[in-house]
Order: structure tokens, then sequence, then C-alpha cells
């Protein structure tokens, strides 16, 4: 489950993350032991323009929480894994014929767009509207 | 290595990532932005006017609650004929745009042609490097005029301003005129003038972008300099310079070019 909204993320961000990039994955998987694999769901991925330094041409925002979809879509996809018709229909052909036919995929269904301000290298400053940049939902695809 | 001193269990495989990696991950999310490379202005105050009239947009646009509807944030000053630019006051040039773009004013020359004594202010704004396929919904130039002491209240101005059409070594550069209204000496606030068709043409015809130019008269008149109404030009404060904003809606869907 993610770990608050990312508000949130910003107080426990830990000072002086080592990397340079630093993009900061998260997911407590209660049940992660391999052989159980998770279902489908939204976990939280949080883009840091601050800890990438790039706050010399980028003044807002500080980063953005895109999210990422992982998790399993295995018979039977029951209805809150947010299937589409055909992912249950490929799940049987799984079923029956795992080995060459694959499982859907856990994949965004709903996308979310953010707005960057910026600089260019002339000090211009451009304000622009990014689409598809923040999961709102996953789902078995 | 993603989150080595994260105090969050990560599901994911821990390893230190490579520079080369890093640099490739960085040049990924610089693509997500459409950017070539990270840019590297050689201005970035953020308390000029252009960056704070950029965030006032930018603010407006995250957190008016629903993304699609924002308001416009900066409300000129009306002078006598009412809103300089009615188009531009409803907000649905800035809720249809994909990108807003504020130019720094290039160059800005206070010239006096004689022998007829003609004041005028020249500015240049680089609008060259838009990225492709994106066209100019709106445009304005934004200009600020300071409260002057020295003059009467009800005195008045006519402040014109022009797109410089052809240059000439020996004599006045030929101008077109974009708009033509009158100030009060008492008033103080932004100018604001729609330059849409004129950024078009410049946008299309990168090498017809000579500048603008103000003008400024007395009730009887004479021209007089734009220091004399409080314009403020490149020696005023930085959060009052002027400068233009361009709104832009992309023409055609962007295909990311195969890598």
């Amino acid at each position: 489950s993610a770990l608050g909204g990312s508000k949130q993320r910003n107080a426990n961000q830990p000072k002086g993350a080592k990397s340079q990039v630093t993009l900061r994955m998260a997911n407590i998987a209660e049940n992660s032991s391999s052989d159980q694999m998770q279902a489908c769901k939204k976990h939280e991925l949080y883009v840091s323009f601050k800890d990438l330094k790039w706050q010399d041409w980028i003044i807002a925002p500080d980063g953005y929480a895109a999210y990422y979809c992982e998790g399993e879509c295995a018979f039977p996809l029951n209805s809150y894994m947010n299937a589409t018709n055909h992912a249950i229909m490929q799940t049987l052909v799984n079923f029956i014929n795992p080995k060459s036919v694959p499982k859907p995929c856990c994949v965004p269904t709903q996308l979310n767009a953010i707005s960057v301000l910026y600089y260019d290298d002339s000090s211009n400053v451009i304000l622009k509207k990014y689409r598809n940049m923040v999961v709102r939902a996953c789902g078995c695809h | 290595n993603f989150t080595s001193d994260n105090e969050f269990h990560s599901s994911f495989i821990h390893r230190r990532l490579k520079s080369q990696e890093r640099r490739e991950m960085q040049r990924e999310i610089l693509s997500i932005l459409g950017l070539p490379h990270r840019p590297r202005p050689h201005l970035h105050g953020k308390h000029n006017a252009a960056p704070m009239f950029m965030l006032d947009l930018y603010n407006a646009m995250t957190t008016d609650g629903d993304e699609n509807r924002y308001s416009y944030p900066y409300k000129p000053i009306f002078t006598t004929q009412g809103p300089p630019i009615a188009s531009l006051q409803d907000n649905n040039f800035l809720n249809d745009a994909d990108m807003v773009m504020s130019f720094v004013n290039l160059v800005e020359h206070d010239k006096e042609f004689l022998p007829v004594r003609r004041h005028h202010r020249e500015f240049r704004f680089d609008l060259s490097r838009i990225p492709e396929g994106e066209a100019v919904t709106a445009a304005e130039f934004r200009i600020y005029k300071d409260f002057i002491h020295e003059r009467f209240d009800n005195e008045t101005f006519r402040i014109s301003i022009y797109q410089v059409l052809e240059e000439h070594s020996d004599r006045e550069s030929d101008l077109f005129l974009l708009d033509s209204r009158v100030i009060w000496a008492a008033e103080e606030g932004w100018l604001v003038f729609d330059v849409t068709a004129t950024s078009n043409h410049w946008v299309l015809n990168p090498g017809r972008n000579l500048g603008l130019q103000l003008a400024l008269e007395s009730t009887n008149g004479e021209s007089i300099s734009l220091r004399v109404a409080g314009l403020i030009g490149r020696s005023g404060p930085q959060n009052k310079q002027p400068f233009m904003v361009a709104f832009f809606k992309a023409t055609e869907v962007h295909l990311r070019s195969i890598r």
C-alpha cells in the first residue's frame, strides 16, 4: 500500500539522498513473498526535480508523484481488478495454455496531466501542460 | 541506487546505478518534458516580472481544484477605453492553452529622432525557439506604469504601440500601428497590449521580427519621453520589467521520433 499522499512524501524525504538520480520508488508489499504474487494495483513513485538538482531551471513543481502499476493479472480476475472484458478472456486462455499465452498486463487505466514551469536556454519562461503523467488507476488489460 | 538509505521497504532489487545509467535515466525524464537537453538559463531570478507572472499562471492552473478551469490571475489596469483586450480577459485562451511562454526583452533603446522630435522606445523578443507544431492563440505585451508625482492627476497621455515593419539607416523605420489609447498620469499598474497577430507573423516569418516601438504624446500632440509618464524600462525594478507572453495550442499530435 502506498505511503500517504505526496505531501507526506516531502516530510519523510531523507536528507541528501545519495544518488544524483533519485527516482523514489516505494512499495510496501504486505505479502511480497515471491510465490504469492500481489494483485495488480497502484504503487508510489515520486520523481524529484529537487533531488535531481534541476531547480536552477525548473521553477515549479519540486517534483511529482507519478505512481506505477505492478501486480499479477491471473485467473480468476474477479471484478475489483478493473479489468476489461477481454482481459478476463485472456486469463482464461492463459489458464488453459500458460506456456504460450501471456496473462493480461497490469497497466494504468486512468492518467492525469501535470503542468511544469521552467526556463529555457534563453531565460524565457515556459509553462507547459504534460498529459498522461500521473497514474490515477491501474487495471488488467 | 534507488533508495539505498530510504527507510521504506521496497520490493525492488537494490543496486547501484552506473553513471551512464543515471545519465540515460535523466535523459528519459527530460524527453518526457519534451527537452533534448537540460536547459542552462543565464538569468533565473525568480523576482523578475515575467517569472512572477508565469508563477501566478502556474498556481492558477494547478490550485483551482479542477485543473481544467482556472481564472486569469493578472488584472491589467483598465484605461478610459475599457479593458485593453476583451478577448484576452475571458479565460478560454488560458484553459485551452497547451503551453504559455514569456519572453525576455532582448534590447531596449530610448530613441529620439530629429528634426521632428519623436521620442520612442524599442523592444525585441526572440520567438524563434518555439517548439514545432505550436500555434499562437493569444499574445500580450506588458509594460508597467508607475504613479508619477510631478504631473497633475487629471493629466492624460496618449500611448501608441507599433510593429516595426522595415528599418532604415537614414530615416525612421516603417511602422504599423497596433494599438493606441489614453492613459491617466495618476494610473499605476500593468498596461497590456494585444500582439497576437504580430506574434503569429513573427513565428511564421522569423526574419520579419524587427520588434515593437512604443511612443507617447501629451494631450496637445507633443512627443514626450516614456519616462515622463512613469513607464518602466530596463533600468527599472526587476519585478516591473516589460515582457511579452504568448499562449499556444498544439496544432498536431506529437509522435516521439524513433530512437
